[in-house]
């Protein structure tokens, strides 16, 4: 699966994702990726997200949505609310999960439980970076 | 200026057992940052976030390193079904597709049933027949076969004859 996530100068948010799915996975299985509030997600003033993982549980959570609720009733932080999701709350199910998120601040979350990521980011100063296991890898500033 | 941001993601998995080259690895990364880049020329001109996502992940869609697009899954049937979703926070328009097989860059048709507004989502042959009538490019299903994905698909199955598919690694279960 990829996705991306930005924050534009005039302050809108944006999600995409696409995806083959899993291999050997039943035809006509439908994963969370195209589902709206699910794997990809995006309310200005909230978060845009964009989720990797085993996507029937990324469905029951509505984990975009739900980020974006947190962030918007609870106030939490983008850190916060995308790490409880991946850490906490999909944690019981013994499964791979990850994601990318931005808020309307410009801060950046990329929590996985699995050992790594392939992910990437620009920070509002232009820096870029990517990163496969857990060395962050910078690249160039922009 | 206000301040912008982007971030992308290629997959999460246990990455120990990808069996990935020194090289593979590196050309992956490499893949990551002209993605970020594609999406970043769309952000520091002025443009909007939705054609920033949507630039990054049609790099990631084109890339063989990727689940998605070129160098995708294949399901038990040897097939591919993709899924795609884009999404406006500005205005919560979206568009997604779902188990299309013949769209080279699935994003773009999700884009283009989001920009038509009438719809937000369609699956499989509809879905492709949608994105052909919209002048999206269309392509051999085999376009998003790598070796890579029919060697996974191969011992996936292997596993299941043997009664062993639990197993089987995560880079085996995923690709």
């Amino acid at each position: 699966t990829v996705g991306a996530v930005a924050l534009d100068s005039a302050g809108h948010l944006a999600a995409a994702t696409s995806t083959g799915g899993y291999t050997n996975k039943p035809a006509g299985r439908v994963g969370d990726s195209p589902i709206i509030g699910a794997g990809t997600y995006a309310r200005d003033g909230a978060c845009a997200v964009s989720g990797t993982g085993q996507g029937e549980f990324f469905i029951r959570h509505v984990v975009g949505h739900e980020i974006a609720s947190r962030i918007d009733y609870l106030d939490e932080s983008l850190e916060h609310a995308a790490g409880k999701l991946i850490h906490l709350d999909l944690a019981r199910y013994n499964i791979g999960a990850g994601l990318v998120a931005v808020d309307a601040k410009g801060n950046i979350a990329a929590p996985f439980n699995t050992d790594g990521m392939f992910r990437g980011w620009i920070t509002p100063d232009g820096d870029l970076s990517v990163a496969s296991h857990r060395e962050v890898f910078f690249v160039e500033r922009l | 200026m206000k301040p912008i941001a982007l971030a992308i993601h290629g997959g999460c998995g246990v990455m120990a057992q990808t069996g990935l080259s020194q090289q593979e690895w590196e050309e992956a990364r490499a893949d990551l940052a002209s993605a970020l880049r594609a999406g970043w020329v769309v952000l520091s001109k002025g443009g909007r976030a939705l054609d920033a996502v949507q630039a990054a992940v049609i790099v990631l869609e084109d890339s063989p390193h990727f689940n998605a697009g070129h160098g995708a899954a294949l399901n038990a049937e040897g097939e591919h079904e993709l899924d795609s979703a884009i999404m406006d926070g500005a205005t919560l328009a979206a568009g997604s597709v779902s188990a299309v097989r013949r769209i080279r860059n699935p994003v773009k048709a999700a884009r283009a049933l989001l920009e038509d507004g009438s719809l937000l989502m369609l699956t499989g042959p509809a879905a492709d027949r949608y994105a052909e009538e919209h002048g999206l490019e269309i392509v051999s299903p085999d376009y998003f076969t790598t070796q890579r994905r029919t060697d996974t698909l191969k011992t996936m199955q292997a596993h299941e004859r043997a009664g062993t598919a639990a197993s089987a690694s995560e880079a085996e279960k995923h690709g």
